[in-house]
């Protein structure tokens, strides 16, 4: 139905063009649909990190496309919030001023989701409330380790 | 409602049982490569419903039973436990009133799974069902796998149409 | 041709059997032919790091699977030594003993062949002998600049 | 035979003449998101002949060119120039001798590209011809662009081996 189709895309779009610029830090994003109909409309993702200009999507780098991604899911836990939201490795192509922003934002809506979030970066972990370390003292079998975030960091370094 | 713990048992490396706690709603997994991490999100998946091979990274089902390492022999069966803490009431219908709902999934080498609800045998449809509405499922965008977030923004635009109304 | 691919094959596979080992700290590794006539057989990767008996390349995890594609192009490089290896963020989803692995190996290839690679991890910065900076003081326009390694730290820091 | 520099003007975000010296045989190159390394990965690939706009992140071929900023209007063209150390004499054919071998492309808005050996015209072919049993090439395994690692072990046994063929 076009009203609830509509009504969707302007609460996504709204959260959108909000986390985009908190997450780079500046700049402006929207989503656009390719069609009059409203029915069977495309929708498209446009996105300006600060101070360029680009024509499409595809010219972005690799950290801004997966933090352009994480606006959009973030967006659409606006509109319909899951009650926890499971993140592995988002923060992987990300340099460090992106992962503040990051952390800022999931700890501003950790007061409503939860988030588990699995990582290597340093700075992430300083974000969490409880760590959760899995090792493999025996090759191939997994098992939990109560870790604090120095034994967190090391357990990164060490395989 | 929030996750308040996972049990796992034979899935996959987690071959003792393990309970891993999610206490707070910040709660972060470490380890090295290869330790099991993203191993616990296909675990929430798949007990979630999900019923593809390919999408927990095997060639088939019972690629989920682990199946033995330098020093240990495969097991014969999978399970996963989900405890949610759900006192706020927000899981709906017949389900508000309990405090804490637990799904359950069992699989063994034979191929059939069977699905639990608060330790009461079940249909996979009254998981998927419970699930409704509340943006939870084995695809929903509250689960980002390793190395697909960039996913999102790279779908077709009749992709990302269907994407904005599953989350609806 | 079918002893020249032969050749090709048993050379590769030696150098894959001969770096994975080196990359994982233990394990091995190999390549299987899926069909019995060279002319038109297949190839298949098999792949066991420390401990572990998986039966298929799909069930690695992220890190795994990254560093044994690695160990596969670095054998390649042992085949047919090409004279610069271009590497973008090949050590995003390692963790810091294999990205210690991984530099000790490129450390060593570098006598032979050219290595240009970026990264935003420390450890990988300290490999090189040469850090380029590239920066856009001015949005949207990248510039060269020299940095040191506490300055190439910063800049993986800052946006 | 080593890569000594590579010189951009007109390519994507390096508007302005720009120099990467590659001194030594470990070079490193850093810098925040979006700042310009990958742009620089795709720079070395157009020159060796990539022809696929979709292979160099744009639409269309025009996308290498610089199409401007918040402060600066777009440009009309796009050239890059790899200059090899050939010292060695590795570089084969009637090129052994030199010492040092330049490869450039230029391409405007209209389209056409124009490729430039040493400073003299030539053909896409030369170049191509030029790189011939180096291992070097726009697609080669010696150059990894980002987030394509693990492709190659992910390869269905068919390509793994034309992967194969193609370096040997
Ligand atoms: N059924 C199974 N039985 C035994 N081992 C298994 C099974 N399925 C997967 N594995 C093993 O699990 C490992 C992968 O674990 P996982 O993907 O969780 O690692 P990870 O901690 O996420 O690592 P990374 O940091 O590299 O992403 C592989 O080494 C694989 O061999
Ligand atoms: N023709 C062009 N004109 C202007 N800017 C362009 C052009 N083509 C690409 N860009 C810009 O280049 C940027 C991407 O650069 P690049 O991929 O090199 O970043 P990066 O340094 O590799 O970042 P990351 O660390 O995130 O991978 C994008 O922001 C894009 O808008
Ligand atoms: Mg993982
Ligand atoms: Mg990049």
């Amino acid at each position: 139905t076009r009203s609830r189709f509509r009504d969707t895309f302007d609460k996504v779009n709204r959260g959108f063009q909000n986390m985009f610029p908190r997450l780079f830090g500046g700049g402006k994003a929207s989503l656009e649909l390719t069609g009059d109909d409203l029915l069977d409309t495309g929708i498209t993702v446009m996105a300006h990190p600060p101070g360029k200009r680009n024509s499409t999507i595809h010219l972005l780098s690799g950290g801004e496309k997966a933090l352009t991604a994480v606006a959009l899911v973030f967006a659409i836990f606006h509109l319909n919030p899951a009650p926890f939201c499971m993140l592995d490795e988002v923060d992987a192509p990300l340099d460090d001023a992106n992962v503040g922003r990051f952390c800022a934002l999931v700890r501003e809506m950790s007061e409503k989701t939860q988030f588990i979030f699995i990582t290597h970066n340093k700075i992430t972990m300083e974000l969490s409330q409880q760590l959760n370390g899995i090792t493999m003292k025996e090759p191939g079998v997994s098992r939990l380790v109560a870790v604090d975030l120095d034994e967190a960091a090391a357990m990164a370094a060490s395989a | 409602m929030r996750l308040s713990k996972i049990k796992l048992a034979g899935f996959k490396t987690f071959v003792d049982p393990t309970t891993i706690p999610f206490p707070s709603n910040l709660v972060c997994i470490v380890g090295p490569n290869g330790c099991g991490k993203s191993n616990v999100i296909d675990a929430v998946r798949w007990v979630m419903g999900e019923s593809s091979a390919k999408h927990l990274r095997g060639d088939s089902m019972s690629d989920v039973i682990f199946n033995g390492s330098s020093t240990r022999k495969p097991v014969g069966q999978a399970s996963i436990e989900l405890v949610f803490d759900n006192s706020d009431g927000r899981l709906g219908g017949e389900y508000a009133s309990y405090s804490e709902v637990a799904i359950k999934r069992v699989v063994s080498r034979e191929g059939a799974s069977n699905y639990f609800l608060n330790g009461v045998r079940c249909r996979r449809r009254d998981i998927t069902g419970i699930f409704l509405g509340t943006g939870l499922g084995p695809r929903s965008y509250a689960v980002i796998e390793q190395g697909t977030i960039s996913r999102f923004i790279e779908a077709k635009p009749e992709e990302m149409r269907l994407f904005l109304e599953e989350a609806a």
